[in-house]
């Protein structure tokens, strides 16, 4: 089912969260460029659809967004 | 399956565990009974013996604890993060914390976690093991709700756990081949009739035979608008018309809410409190996304019908007024979702205020300032203000035929 349209704008917050706490991601707040984040971001996106079996696309879409909503255990997936 | 770095393991067969304390959502015995069974899955397949101290250091502490409880990793509140466990080691190694701030329960229900469940998947780190990208074994990182009777540990958690602690050393009292796949079984049915999972009734309505999307014949038990979407209802059928994607999409009611029966007699959506209500002969249930709201079902009775409806046959939420129209047979009744109560002087004819909707009304939804009323296989879009008829077409109108 599609997020709830409140929801939304969150979901990018929500992402980073969950992939600091799920896929040792970390923000690079040294970086002058956004870009440099984001592509850090993505390739976190990645590692997370791998494990999960979705398509690998390095964007949060709607079926990557589901599933990192979905009650779960709090260990990380992946370690440092 | 995985391991933690330096496959950190107990060095030891007999490993102590202790409760610290209870959630108040369950009887202490049945949370004993549940650690204790999570305990067994593991000691099953491994020589390793669980015993239980009452004071003092145990190797594995379990706890329950909202937000933060003094480790790294705070708790979430209710949803997300359900538990946590640390692997093998002194102090805090092994130690499990269960968030208060969840609904535990003893069986497989869709408003709350069935604490064997994850008790047996937070011992799995507990013992040493990671998580496993292996979907239907236990170590799968996501929580999914199964049936717990005569549970076996998957083969990825086998294969896992007897790579730390090997095999059992006397011959286990049943094999230690998980006995199928769990990935390729249809979740069985619910450990234990709650009052949310009617499924065992029959459903009369349920076609064998998805109808075809362009059959002139089509009706419908159901629609409703969901999050933008329109969901049609036929049997355990769902239409589903996303601006998402542009083709109808085909799923069963059991892939979004599968303790929910099939044959919905209505529903409607608040979409201010992204919500759902289903109804299916004389209970109803509210719905967000795909969690069934806690205290479902409840009687139709509850929002003011008399006993003498046993159920509805549509309804419809009017987003502008927050009215909630109910049709039941010739009649209509308003619900007003601000005060949650029945509007005095309904139910009323369809027809005295419908002007063009001589019948009966299957199903309904709103969308686009326009109310759609589906009787048969026609559909009567009806304007919402002045509440007449503005055209009426085939109820399959929106599957593009």
């Amino acid at each position: 089912l599609p997020v709830a349209p409140e929801t939304e704008n969150e979901d990018m917050h929500f992402a980073q969260k969950y992939l600091e706490n799920f896929y040792d991601f970390k923000e690079d707040k040294s970086s002058l460029f956004k870009s440099t984040n984001l592509a850090h971001m993505a390739d976190k996106i990645r590692e997370m659809q791998a494990f999960f079996g979705l398509e690998v696309t390095g964007e949060l879409n709607r079926k990557t967004m589901d599933m990192m909503k979905q009650p779960r255990c709090g260990i990380p997936d992946v370690r440092s | 399956y995985s391991t933690f770095p330096q496959n950190p393991r107990w060095k030891k067969e007999d490993v102590t565990y202790r409760i610290l304390n209870y959630t108040p959502d369950m009887l202490q015995a049945d949370v004993d009974e549940a650690i204790a069974k999570a305990f067994q899955l593991w000691s099953s397949v491994t020589p390793l013996r669980f015993n239980r101290l009452y004071s003092g250091d145990a190797d594995i502490m379990i706890s329950f604890a909202s937000g933060f409880h003094g480790d790294f990793y705070s708790f979430d509140g209710p949803g997300g993060t359900l538990a946590h466990a640390y692997p093998p080691s002194r102090g805090i190694g092994g130690d499990a914390h269960f968030d208060e701030d969840e609904n535990w329960t003893k069986f497989t229900t869709y408003s709350g976690y069935n604490l064997f469940l994850v008790a047996a998947h937070e011992l799995g780190h507990s013992l040493g093991l990671g998580h496993s990208n292996v979907f239907g074994a236990l170590m799968y990182p996501i929580y999914m709700a199964k049936d717990t009777r005569n549970y076996r540990l998957h083969q990825d958690d086998i294969n896992g756990i007897q790579a730390l602690y090997g095999p059992p050393r006397e011959s286990p009292a049943f094999p230690t081949k998980a006995f199928l796949p769990q990935e390729t079984t249809e979740m069985p049915p619910m450990e234990e009739p709650t009052q949310m999972s009617p499924r065992e009734e029959p459903t009369e309505m349920a076609p064998t035979k998805r109808p075809e999307d362009c059959d002139p014949h089509l009706t419908f038990d159901a629609i409703t608008t969901l999050r933008g979407e329109i969901l049609f209802f036929k049997g355990s059928y769902v239409w589903r018309k996303s601006p998402y994607f542009s083709q109808i999409e085909h799923d069963t009611i059991s892939t979004f809410w599968p303790s929910l029966a099939a044959g919905f007699d209505a529903a409607y959506e608040i979409d201010k409190k992204d919500r759902v209500i289903f109804f299916k002969d004389n209970q109803y249930w509210a719905v967000s996304g795909y969690r069934i709201e806690p205290g479902f079902p409840k009687p139709i009775q509850n929002l003011g019908f008399p006993r003498t409806v046993k159920k509805i046959d549509a309804a419809v939420h009017d987003q502008n007024t927050k009215k909630t129209y109910i049709f039941v047979g010739n009649k209509y009744w308003s619900f007003d979702e601000n005060t949650q109560s029945m509007e005095r002087g309904y139910p009323r004819k369809i027809a005295a205020d419908f002007q063009g909707i001589g019948h009966t009304v299957d199903a309904a939804f709103q969308k686009n300032g326009h109310f759609y009323f589906f009787h048969g296989s026609n559909q009567y879009e009806v304007d919402i203000k002045n509440k007449k008829l503005v055209r009426k077409m085939k109820s399959n109108s929106w599957f593009d035929c």
